[in-house]
């Protein structure tokens, strides 16, 4: 219980007062190699003890910190225009659950390694392993959750991380004393097959009327999409359609006024 | 623009220390995207699609959702990777809705629900929160998506 205590968060500056706990810090997940993650809890708005808690994960890669997830899309504050403070999103997914966020791997946001060299040669696979271990270890220092429902969500490239994290939980569990009790996965604009990706991704731009029909034949041509890593031809298409064909918008939201 | 005020807010003294955040004090600023991660990713699975039939077929729920604004990681990039896991319709396409408007579209497979969300880009809950709340209920809940 002490070191839950010690990662209560009293409160956060310029944040208006709440009815639900939160709680933030480290957990090691290689003392090898100093690796700790960092996450942020804030627990449901009523009931906490009997919401199931969500792990969210953001993509990237090297994209999944507090920024995205946390900040401005299921977490229960938004960040004011001057960074001054908190105001509260009426829309928060803690009315539901208790969420969990994880900046993941070891180099994003808050989380650390004592080698640098991690950052380096970081992947799928030390990010799945080292999110069980936080999991496992984080379960420990709050045992209140121990046999709770968990899901796991996230967007993006955590496409890839979330049910990654899930096979190794499937794969703890068949050996553990005591299971996790994992529900479920939910994923959005989830990077999930490498070849049907680029196809769609592709597609999406001429069906939406974002690439001529000449850059979108020499696209489907040109470019092998079961590759990871593209032909310079191709990445040369690529980049022209986007700089000479897309014009100045948000690819992230084709219809809103970009970020300039 | 949001990401430049998190940009500023996690790099306040007073912030990080009520976050109990950066208490080995990392030589870098924090910041919402790792570049040096980024450009050095070692490993990438080239599918998840194996991983979806293994969680299945352990019966997780698995729920895919995709805003159909979003030219990153688009609804068509989703559409065609998940018909390659050829599963059996449930609840044929049906709209869903959300406060007397259309949410989105969904369709619930054996093992696997697919649900748009209308208007929304890469991060959904940012540009439709309600809708993304609904889903999110509905997807704790267990049950398909509202049909009015």
């Amino acid at each position: 219980e002490e070191e839950e205590e010690a990662d209560r968060i009293v409160e956060l500056p310029g944040q208006p007062t709440v009815s639900f706990r939160q709680f933030s810090g480290y957990v090691t997940v290689n003392r090898v190699a100093g690796r700790a993650l960092f996450y942020w809890l804030t627990e449901a708005t009523q009931n906490p003890f009997r919401k199931p808690l969500l792990i969210w994960l953001n993509g990237g890669p090297g994209c999944s910190s507090v920024a995205y997830g946390a900040s401005e899309e299921i977490g229960p504050f938004r960040i004011n225009k001057t960074a001054s403070g908190l105001y509260l999103n009426k829309f928060s997914w803690n009315t539901v659950a208790n969420l969990l966020f994880l900046e993941a791997p070891a180099g994003v946001g808050f989380s650390y390694s004592n080698r640098s060299s991690d950052l380096l040669d970081t992947g799928d696979r030390r990010t799945a392993k080292d999110s069980l271990e936080f999991v496992i270890r984080w379960l420990e220092r709050f045992p209140r959750y121990k046999n709770r429902e968990l899901y796991i969500s996230g967007e993006s490239y955590a496409g890839h991380y979330v049910p990654q994290l899930a096979q190794q939980i499937i794969m703890y569990n068949a050996k553990a004393k005591h299971p996790i009790n994992l529900k479920g996965i939910m994923v959005g604009n989830a990077v999930t097959d490498n070849y049907y990706d680029n196809l769609g991704t592709v597609t999406y731009w001429w069906s939406h009327a974002m690439i001529s029909d000449q850059t979108y034949r020499q696209l489907m041509s040109t470019c092998d999409f079961h590759r990871q890593k593209e032909s310079d031809e191709c990445e040369s298409l690529y980049s022209y359609a986007m700089d000479q064909e897309f014009g100045n918008i948000d690819q992230y939201n084709i219809y809103a006024p970009p970020c300039n | 623009c949001t990401e430049k005020y998190a940009e500023i807010y996690y790099n306040r003294p007073d912030v990080q220390k009520a976050l109990h955040a950066n208490t080995t004090t990392i030589s870098y600023k924090w910041t919402a995207c790792s570049e040096v991660l980024n450009r050095n990713w070692n490993d990438t699975d080239v599918s998840v699609l194996p991983i979806y039939r293994e969680l299945m077929a352990h019966g997780m729920r698995v729920w895919v959702f995709s805003g159909d604004v979003d030219s990153v990681v688009p609804v068509t990039a989703t559409r065609y990777s998940l018909a390659q896991l050829k599963l059996a319709t449930k609840i044929p396409w049906y709209p869903w809705y959300v406060k007397n408007q259309v949410g989105g579209w969904t369709e619930v497979y054996e093992g696997l629900t697919f649900a748009t969300v209308r208007g929304a880009g890469h991060e959904v809950p940012l540009f439709k929160p309600r809708a993304a709340l609904q889903l999110f209920k509905s997807f704790i809940a267990g049950k398909p998506l509202p049909k009015s």
